[in-house]
């Protein structure tokens, strides 16, 4: 028997937006630790890993581990038929075949329940070796968000480099070239806006512009991004989600051939 | 020319 009880409802709501257009169908794992998912995009490309800890759930009830295939788009469609404000419960029976969504609203006088079909999904995961990082930024989220759109409208690949003067993003297309510079600026009244900038030594990485405006989509999770570089190595974009997990993209970079 | 590399050449299938 499986039973969660998140009463903060919304943040399912927005993990599921900002996943949804990258992978199609993936599985979640539920254990006594928490709900979590580790899928890739269809051209193994990008992964995203998502961690929502049991703590954060009001009632965890998980009898044993169990993982349960979804179509994220259509788990997408009923998520959307919940509000903003509402209890979001997922239940699932032992051996059933089928997932239901329940919706509260705070008051407590609409409950409407969804109930989805699950899929059998053979997705192994990858182990994710624990790197150290040459260069970590933490920034606003809606400035990073806004800074690869900006750029995805001159280029379609971005190098970002970190220096001790800041982070500098480049791009070059046909119509010409930009290139957004951000210094750490730490002299800010709200934590949330600072641009606090780790790097231990100078990195330079290229990635694909399209791969880094589709994690920005999970923007309305946190205030802040984390941005984790090393040479030769997947970049990671971690949003934090509240006080009780993650989600976190990972992204092979374009190397010079 | 930048060549798209893949996530799976750096994380092995456990």
């Amino acid at each position: 028997m499986l039973e969660l009880r998140l009463v903060q409802g919304s943040l399912l709501k927005k993990v599921l937006e900002s996943i949804k257009d990258l992978v199609n169908d993936a599985n979640f794992d539920c254990s006594a630790t928490g709900f979590s998912l580790q899928a890739m995009d269809s051209s193994h490309v990008a992964l995203v890993a998502l961690l929502l800890r049991s703590e954060g759930f009001e009632h965890y009830r998980c009898d044993r581990n169990i993982s349960m295939g979804m179509n994220l788009g259509n788990m997408a469609k009923m998520l959307k038929c919940a509000g903003n404000d509402d209890i979001i419960t997922l239940k699932a029976d032992d051996g059933s075949d089928t997932v239901t969504f329940m919706f509260e609203s705070p008051t407590q006088d609409k409950i409407a329940d969804f109930e989805m079909r699950l899929m059998d999904i053979d997705s192994e995961h990858l182990g994710i070796p624990e790197a150290e990082y040459h260069a970590i930024l933490i920034m606003p989220s809606a400035e990073f968000a806004r800074i690869c759109k900006d750029l995805s409208s001159i280029g379609d690949t971005v190098v970002i480099s970190v220096t001790k003067e800041g982070v500098k993003f480049s791009t070059r297309g046909d119509i010409g070239t930009a290139n957004v510079v951000c210094r750490q600026n730490t002299t800010v009244d709200k934590p949330e806006e600072a641009t606090v900038i780790e790097m231990p030594e100078p990195v330079s990485l290229t990635f694909a512009l399209r791969y880094l405006n589709s994690f920005t989509k999970a923007t309305p999770l946190s205030n802040t991004v984390t941005i984790s570089l090393s040479s030769e190595i997947p970049v990671v974009v971690e949003y934090k989600i509240a006080e009780m997990g993650y989600i976190r993209f990972y992204l092979a970079p374009k190397i010079e051939e | 020319v930048n060549q798209q590399s893949q996530i799976t050449s750096f994380f092995s299938k456990m």
